[in-house]
């Protein structure tokens, strides 16, 4: 989808983010494959639930994604406490 | 270093997607 100029700080934190996971987690890439894996879980419930006008609700909610990061994360408390700075309702 | 593969990108769609919706959902 295109990208809207109207939210630069979002995406710019988003970026920023993104390359530090990439980063730290440079040497185990199934971590960072597992986060991608959660997001985009998270994004088509998103997106089944929108679609369904609210009949359905999404099986992942805010919080079970953070505890699945949590838990990819475990000893990287900064990543995780930056992780809630994303999340509706963290 | 901006060498992103398809999936970083939607990665930061997701994230950014996540931040824009949190941040409607406090003001």
């Amino acid at each position: 989808p295109p990208l809207q100029n109207n939210q630069p700080v979002e995406f710019n934190h988003a970026i920023s983010y993104v390359n530090k996971i990439k980063n730290r987690f440079q040497g185990q890439p199934n971590i960072y494959k597992s986060f991608l894996e959660i997001l985009h879980k998270y994004q088509k419930e998103q997106r089944n639930a929108k679609e369904a006008g609210g009949s359905y609700t999404p099986a992942l909610t805010e919080q079970e994604v953070y505890a699945e990061v949590a838990q990819l994360f475990k000893n990287q408390e900064d990543l995780l406490s930056e992780f809630g700075q994303f999340l509706p309702d963290a | 270093s901006y060498d992103f593969t398809p999936l970083d990108s939607s990665a930061v769609y997701v994230l950014s997607s996540m931040a824009r919706q949190r941040r409607a959902s406090q003001s």
